[in-house]
């Protein structure tokens, strides 16, 4: 790329050699952000159909990858908003509880948040999970509050911190979009902690009602249609790399 | 005032003029010799040749592009030279052991997103900025 003049044709070109090459991928992942390549794990063939998380973060991208020409623009994306990091969160650890005609009946969403980078700023946070159309709850309205467990008590209820309020039709179907941003706060006072997410639904009479029955989707569901998180960040600015 | 430069060779081509001649409005200064002017050209980074599709979901690659080319007086329109660049070519006419000529570089840089799994299987999607040359200029 210099300005001097280009070797004559069928001058032996230079190849990279194995070290070099490792040496150029290992810096090219730099200017990603990545301190190394990622190893995910290969799913098994039975199951590699399209899941929910991907399908979504595939439209997200599409949104983003067209404002990338022009940094001034609006975001054409209302979700993207102004973040440059959207991470989805598909591992976790989900709890029932269904005890009992007097307990109320709540469904718990546990989401491992190590791979949360430091010093990014959360602009939003959604928790999507599936809703079908449920056959038992004809005709009724129910209302779908979300909170997150601060912390856990052997004697007694979790503490709960409120999150979001829905209310739907029992025989609505979608993607339901739980706003989970407030929760944010306490990640980077907890990072070692997983994230719990809590789920109760109760008819506008203030019956308690089994999410499972209300047509929510668990990790049980299709692959398509499992419930996930989403964070939106607004990155800080990068320190400077160390040199070489 | 000028500093004399430090570890510079000289430049041994034909095109410089001499340090006590202008050019003139027949000299080819301006892409003298078949040199092109400084312009932005094609680079490609492609994630699939990296062998990085086991992670990468998209894109595949994307259009990086450099800049490359001479950067002499006089400096075209289509060169995007800063005020400051047409003086320094100027001055490195006069004192080419001096003063180097602008360089050719991008002064218009975009972003480009990557969405990918990370080791936990999570998707991540990140706007990756000043990562595409838009346009190249004389700095």
């Amino acid at each position: 790329g210099g300005p001097g003049p280009r070797p004559p044709p069928g001058c032996p070109q230079r190849r990279l050699g194995a070290r070099e090459r490792r040496d150029m991928q290992r810096e090219i992942l730099a200017v990603l952000g990545l301190p190394g390549r990622p190893r995910p794990r290969a799913p098994p063939a039975a199951s590699r159909l399209p899941a929910s998380a991907p399908l979504f973060m595939l439209d997200l991208y599409r949104a983003m990858a067209s404002d990338d020409d022009d940094d001034d623009a609006g975001p054409p994306e209302r979700r993207l908003g102004r973040a440059d990091l959207v991470m989805s969160f598909v591992n976790m650890v989900e709890r029932d509880h269904v005890l009992g005609r007097q307990e109320p009946h709540w469904k718990e969403f546990l989401f491992d948040l190590t791979q949360i980078p430091a010093g990014e700023a959360v602009t939003a946070a959604e928790f999507r999970i599936y809703k079908e159309p449920s056959t038992q709850l004809v005709n009724r309205t129910l209302h779908v509050s979300t909170f997150q467990v601060v912390q856990e008590h052997s004697n007694r209820e979790s503490d709960l911190f409120f999150l979001d309020l829905q209310t739907l039709q029992a025989g609505d179907e979608g993607w339901l979009v739980l706003d989970v941003t407030a929760a944010s706060d306490r990640w980077l006072l907890s990072r070692h902690k997983d994230l719990g997410l809590r789920l109760y639904v109760e008819t506008e009479d203030g019956l308690s009602v089994d999410p499972g029955r209300a047509g929510l989707l668990g990790q049980r569901a299709p692959r398509s249609r499992r419930p996930f998180m989403v964070t939106f960040f607004r990155a800080s600015p990068s320190p400077g790399r160390a040199p070489r | 005032a000028l500093r004399p430069l430090k570890r510079r060779q000289p430049k041994r081509t034909n095109e410089l003029p001499q340090p006590n001649k202008l050019p003139g409005i027949f000299d080819a200064v301006h892409g003298s010799n078949g040199r092109q002017v400084c312009r932005r050209h094609e680079l490609y980074v492609s994630f699939r040749d990296l062998g990085w599709l086991d992670w990468v979901i998209a894109p595949q690659g994307y259009s990086a592009y450099y800049c490359e080319g001479e950067c002499s007086f006089p400096l075209d329109s289509c060169m995007n030279a800063t005020n400051h660049a047409i003086l320094q070519s100027l001055v490195h006419l006069m004192k080419p052991d001096a003063v180097p000529k602008a360089c050719c570089a991008p002064t218009k840089l975009s972003a480009t997103s990557v969405l990918y799994y990370d080791s936990s299987n999570n998707v991540i999607l990140r706007k990756h900025r000043n990562m595409v040359v838009k346009a190249c200029g004389c700095h």
